[in-house]
């Protein structure tokens, strides 16, 4: 966002502000409150800290009408726009702007230690702010020139999936159950139960809606899509049921035997047998 | 700014 759209928030106000004339800063050490005339301020008034953008500005503001005084922009903290003393906690040295590219340092000062923290605290506040707006900015332009991975089409380019036999089964949801099957379909046939290859009549009969299933070799060739396919296979109600299945070796004899007392799930040894 | 009727002989050129 361009620096003069920004808007300007307040970040500290304190009413009662003391402006000193300092002596220049000796080259060999900080400045000292000491050496100023404390008990004669120079002027005093209102301060104020504002911030647009990463810039904050401390403006010292006439107490009753708001005019300003002087302000002094602040581009980083610690440091050369804003120096604490070396003797007191209560007293700064600014660096205040004329606008015209000419600047002053003078010293103020807070009767209440707390105003001198609060100021303190602001101006620490806002620039751990900006150095996490720049860290943040700064990961975002690395990302922005990372080479993007383009995944998709170029223009006119086509792909062709193959997925099993799943085109044979278009339409085949909307297809009416066999009645008496009831919510037993559903379930699985058993793993590796013993397998009885489905009489000519019945496979012509399901021909039109599904390929059959191939059938597994041995105990271990059955797979997903056996499973799958039951749940639309219909019960040759309508074909000659094939001979049921020997009880005498097969380990899932009971169920066949116990379905068929129940009078409507006749068909259902027949469903079983497909697989 | 009313500063420089008070500090005005402070202000020098901004140093880069």
């Amino acid at each position: 966002m361009a620096a003069e759209l920004e808007y300007e928030s307040v970040l500290c106000v304190k009413p009662d502000v003391s402006v000193y004339r300092i002596p220049p800063r000796a080259s060999n050490r900080g400045y000292r409150a000491s050496d100023w005339k404390l008990d004669q301020p120079d002027w005093t008034g209102r301060l104020r800290i504002t911030s647009k953008g990463k810039i904050a500005y401390i403006k010292l503001e006439d107490k009753v009408s708001g005019e300003l005084f002087a302000q002094a922009p602040v581009e980083q903290y610690p440091g050369i726009a804003v120096e604490t003393v070396t003797d007191s906690s209560r007293y700064f040295v600014i660096r205040i702007q004329d606008g015209t590219g000419r600047s002053a340092f003078i010293g103020i000062g807070f009767t209440d230690r707390g105003d001198a923290f609060d100021f303190n605290v602001s101006l620490q506040d806002h620039f751990k702010w900006v150095k996490q707006e720049t860290e943040i900015s700064k990961e975002s332009q690395e990302m922005d020139n990372r080479p993007k991975l383009d995944l998709g089409f170029k223009e006119g380019q086509t792909i062709k999936l193959s997925i099993g036999n799943i085109t044979a089964k278009k339409g085949g949801a909307s297809k009416p159950r066999a009645s008496g099957t009831g919510g037993l379909s559903l379930l699985p046939p058993p793993p590796g139960g013993k397998v009885t290859i489905p009489p000519p009549s019945s496979s012509v009969a399901i021909s039109n809606h599904v390929t059959p299933p191939p059938i597994p070799k041995s105990n271990h060739g059955g797979n997903d899509s056996d499973i799958l396919l039951d749940l639309d296979s219909p019960a040759p109600v309508s074909t000659s049921a094939p001979a049921p299945v020997s009880t005498s070796n097969d380990l899932w004899g009971d169920f066949s035997t116990a379905s068929s007392s129940v009078p409507n799930q006749a068909p259902q040894p027949s469903n079983w047998v497909q697989f | 700014p009313p500063a420089l009727d008070i500090f005005g002989d402070l202000f020098e050129s901004t140093p880069e």
